[in-house]
This record gives structure tokens, sequence and C-alpha cells, in this order.
């Protein structure tokens, strides 16, 4: 553990606590993609199966159990709770076009051809992608309250710090997964473009608003 | 070097 991933899981977990407390606190889900929380509860469930095969410690269980249990929540407050506020006519980006290819080349490029990894490196795809309905239901809307702009910039800078841990562990402990850097290198600049809107809206006070 | 079966990540 160094301090890169610390706070890059933390970032994590800032994020779906933002999440979660907007959904509660507003009593509503509205400007949210119930499809990228789909994907992403489909993220962590089939990246998290070795939970039950290997022990690594209590902290990375811990995490486990709370990124699967929270993402299941998230679920069922935004599709049962308080289903009459999520705005289902502008989330209508359709996710199998991102499964089934993360299907294919999880199944094409992996470094193990076994289930659990297959399924490892099918998350690891997926999660790349898995903004993607989000963005585009921003994109449709013209804007994001700032509380979801909050949750947007804490979730991807938790794989911009994880590419500096990455870089870290090459030089310090000689530990390098190409599957892991290459789909975050991708998740990240798939965020950039919110960075630049968050910087320079969001931090000034302003509501995140597309350019017309 | 890239652990294959273990991943000590999240």
């Amino acid at each position: 553990m160094n301090l890169f991933r610390l706070a890059g899981d933390l970032s994590h977990l800032l994020a779906i606590i933002i999440l979660l407390i907007k959904i509660w606190k507003t009593r509503s889900c509205a400007g949210l993609s119930g499809k990228s929380q789909i994907l992403f509860a489909l993220v962590y469930i089939t990246r998290y199966l070795d939970l039950v095969t290997t022990y690594i410690s209590l902290y990375n269980s811990f995490m486990k159990v709370i990124f699967i249990s929270t993402s299941l929540a998230t679920i069922y407050l935004m599709y049962s709770k308080f289903r009459a506020t999520y705005d289902k006519n502008h989330d209508s980006f359709r996710i199998e076009f991102l499964i089934i290819p993360c299907v294919i080349l999880s199944l094409v490029i992996n470094s193990n051809f076994t289930v659990l990894e297959v399924l490892w490196t099918f998350s690891i795809y997926l999660e790349s992608v898995a903004i993607l309905p989000q963005l585009f239901l921003v994109s449709k809307t013209g804007e994001a309250e700032s509380i979801t702009s909050h949750y947007l910039f804490a979730l991807g800078s938790y794989r911009a710090l994880y590419i500096l841990n990455w870089i870290y562990r090459y030089y310090a402990e000689g530990h390098y997964e190409l599957i892991a850097i290459f789909a975050g290198c991708v998740q990240t600049i798939l965020y950039c473009d919110f960075f630049y809107l968050y910087v320079t809206k969001v931090l000034k006070g302003k509501k995140l608003q597309l350019p017309a | 070097e890239s652990t294959g079966e273990q991943h000590d990540e999240l």
C-alpha cells in the first residue's frame, strides 16, 4: 500500500458516499444514470469474486464488501425507493454496446484463461467505460447539479491516482499489470473533458453547463 | 511482474 493507492481508494469511497448522500438528502436521483450504476455493480461483483477464494488483507476484503454493497444499495434507491425521480427518458444509453465488446475483449485478451481471471479482466474493461451512460446523460440534459459534479470528480480522480500508484509500484516493486494500466488510462482519459469543465466552472461556483 | 491469478488492488 502506498499513498497514491490509499488516496485513490478513499477518493473512490468518497464518490460513492457523495452519491448516496445526494440521493438520500434530496430524496431524488434526478440527473443520475441508473445504467452506469448497474454497470458499476456488475464491475464490482465480477471483480471481487476472489473475496471467497483469496484473502489479501482485512482492508482489501472490507473495501470489496463496501463497494459491492453500496453499489447494490444505490441501485435499490434508484430503481425502487426513489424510482419516481429517476430520469428514465434521458438515460437512454444502450449498455449492451459496452457489455458485449468487454465480454469479447476479456475472452481474447487476458493473462490467464480461467473463469475468475476472465471475469476480473471483464470487470477492468467494463469499469473503464462504465461512466459513459452518466456522461451521456449529462450531455443530453446539458447540465449537472454541483453535487453530481463532485461525485464525478471524485470517481474520476480515483483511477487517475491509481495511475500514479502503478508508476510508483513499477519503480519501487517491479510490479505491473498491463491490462489494469491500459484500461485505467482509457478510463481517466474519458474523464478529461469533464475534469476541465469541473475546474473551470464548478470550482468557481458556477453550475456545470455544457456549451450549447 | 504480473501476478496473473492474484490481484491485490481494488
